[in-house]
């Protein structure tokens, strides 16, 4: 782990008085390496060892009688607060059915997200309605319906050859109709460089106005997250994230590229493929899981 | 000399930054560049172009040794199984090789075991659909194995010339779920000795050094005999692929370059490297 190296790196500094630029030199790069095996962004990394450097040959550091501690401690603090910033919960504010729009890549998890989120939203005493508005994928719409049924929460039939924008419309219609507080609308994986698919999400979001545009992005992506989440954010505003497939063993240093290239907050993370694998974000638990 | 040092350092420095950039991995980029180093001859060093040239070419080698194309005439029927990390492209990839088998004159079958995923067999129904293929299939909820044992019998009778078996995505760190993947081949061996005669490990383009952990892990617990590499159609260069093929030494059959079922290419270890400095 992280800790663990910079603890040898540090050992072997001890007996040569103050910490050099040159010790320093040795300990960032244990830590840009460790970053970068994290799949955290090259450019990020580039970002974040320069703001480093900068605390590390400070007073906290230089005058420590315990210097690795304290850039350990350091190094914590500072992905902590790129992750973190104020705890950010769902916008539900605003007429009924709030429409809450559930984007991203091809297979990130957004069908298996919505049902998650209606799960979420049942046990908070809110109505879901669930909106099926990918017509591209095989058996995307049966997907959606299955995971509505086992939560026995209402799905909308789209009419086939409808398009996704017209699906929205007619959806959140009847959503109105049924007296839903939020509508979750469940769109095709697609990707960012697809100028006429980004379009169609543009279009989605000005039919409905959602209060909500949450962007999924699997734990385990690697160097294009920050391009990716960038080009959704550039098109949507996206107003949060939510991080897939956390229950597997990859470090997630891709959340810290998102977050700190879009600034747009993480809400949730998904932990497993049941419905009620769905927990709030904790900046600080992904924050040692990214050092290692 | 000091400017030449300068140079060499920042060539290696921008070549090192197109690697860690395509999720080659620091390490992997690291190493690649210091084989690169002692190529590199003296009166060299200020020659960036020949320098990636080098680069490319140790890359080359690398992926070279792994384009194995798939021989499915090797048996009958000829079995293959998918395997992999939840949404990297299993199902779609079946469509793209049973829409490949059949262009060659294949009989193609298919069997949908997974059947935990909501909607995962009728997403193969689907694509067997459009192929025009059969899907043996079950319940939702039953017994993955059970349908393997299915497919194999009904791919006998059949004779089929090749059956594809899809199976549930499953991240490589669940115990259990390796364990239901390896009853799965059990099962097929014991019906049709041999078989599978080809497992596919489908990894997604656009996932970062967690791909080597997948890999790894896979070929520790249960094996396989294959990668395909899927979502290379989008700005991801899928640049993990060097460091599994250095140390794993598994073909790469082919790359997945979109969602339709003839999105199909056989791994070209050229055209992979070239487009890695695009
Ligand atoms: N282990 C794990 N699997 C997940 C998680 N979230 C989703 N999945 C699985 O990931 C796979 C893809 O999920 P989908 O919901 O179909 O993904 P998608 O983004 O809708 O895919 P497309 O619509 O094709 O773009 C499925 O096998 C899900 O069960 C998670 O948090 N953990
Ligand atoms: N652009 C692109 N999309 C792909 C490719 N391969 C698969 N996809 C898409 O990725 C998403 C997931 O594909 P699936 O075939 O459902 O993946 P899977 O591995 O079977 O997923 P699970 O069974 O849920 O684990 C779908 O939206 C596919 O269309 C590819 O090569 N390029
Ligand atoms: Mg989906
Ligand atoms: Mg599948």
């Amino acid at each position: 782990s992280l800790n663990e190296r910079l603890t040898v790196v540090f050992r072997k500094l001890k007996g040569h008085g103050k910490l050099t630029e040159e010790n320093i030199k040795g300990i960032l790069r244990e830590i840009r390496l460790a970053l970068l095996e994290a799949d955290v962004n090259f450019r990020v990394v580039k970002d974040f060892i320069e703001i480093l450097r900068k605390r590390s040959i400070g007073q906290e550091v230089l005058e420590s009688l315990t210097p690795a501690q304290q850039v350990i401690k350091i190094v914590n603090e500072e992905v902590t607060n790129l992750l973190g910033g104020e705890r950010s919960s769902l916008n539900l504010t605003g007429s009924q059915p709030v429409p809450l729009m559930f984007v991203g890549l091809q297979g990130s998890g957004k069908t298996t997200t919505v049902g998650k989120m209606a799960r979420h939203l049942v046990r908070g005493n809110q109505q879901p309605f669930l909106i099926p508005a990918d017509v591209s994928r095989p058996a995307a719409i049966e997907q959606l319906r299955q995971l509505g049924e086992s939560l026995q929460v209402p799905v909308y039939t789209p009419q086939p050859g409808d398009s996704p924008v017209a699906i929205c419309k007619k959806a959140l219609d009847e959503a109105r109709g049924r007296g839903c507080a939020a509508a979750l609308i469940d769109t095709a994986g697609r990707w960012h460089v697809d100028e006429p698919l980004m379009e169609e999400l543009r279009a989605i979001q000005r039919a409905v106005n959602p209060k909500e545009v949450l962007f999924l992005a699997d734990a385990m992506t690697g160097q294009e997250a920050v391009n990716v989440a960038c080009k959704f954010d550039e098109v949507l505003n996206i107003t949060g994230v939510i991080l897939t497939k956390m229950d597997g063993d990859a470090r997630g240093g891709a959340a810290l590229s998102i977050k700190s290239v879009t600034q747009k907050p993480i809400k949730f993370i998904g932990t497993g493929e049941k419905l009620d694998d769905f927990e709030i974000f904790y900046p600080e638990r992904l924050s040692s899981r990214i050092l290692g | 000399v000091l400017g030449k040092k300068k140079i060499d350092e920042e060539t290696f420095e921008n070549l090192e930054e197109i690697l860690i950039t395509s999720d080659v991995g620091p390490r992997a980029a690291l190493d690649l560049i210091e084989r690169v180093q002692k190529k590199v001859k003296y009166g060299e060093y200020d020659k960036a172009d020949r320098i990636r040239n080098y680069l490319k070419d140790e890359i080359l080698q690398i992926l070279a040794a792994r384009q194995q194309s798939l021989d499915t005439s090797k048996a009958t029927p000829f079995v293959i199984m998918t395997l992999g990390v939840n949404g990297s492209g299993k199902t779609t990839t079946i469509a793209k090789l049973a829409n490949q088998f059949q262009s060659e004159g294949k009989k193609v079958l298919l069997a949908a075991a997974d059947t935990f995923r909501a909607a995962a067999i009728e997403q193969l129904e689907v694509w067997g659909g459009r192929l025009g293929c059969d899907v043996i299939k079950q319940k939702k909820g039953s017994d993955p194995s059970a349908v393997a044992f299915d497919a194999v019998h009904a791919a006998k009778a059949r004779k089929a010339d090749v059956l594809i078996i899809d199976t549930a995505g499953r991240l490589h760190t669940k115990v259990n779920l390796i364990e239901e993947l390896k009853k799965i081949k059990r099962i097929i061996e014991r019906e049709h000795p041999g078989a599978p005669h080809e497992s596919l490990l489908v990894l997604d383009a656009t996932t970062g050094q967690n791909a080597i952990s997948q890999a790894k892990t896979f070929r520790e617990t249960l094996g396989y005999t294959g990668i395909i590499l899927t979502k290379l159609d989008g700005s991801a260069k899928g640049g993990v692929i060097v460091g599994i093929c250095d140390e794993l030494e598994i073909p790469i059959r082919y790359i997945g370059i979109g969602e339709q079922m003839d999105d199909l290419r056989e791994f070209n270890a050229r055209e992979f490297v070239d487009a890695l400095f695009d």
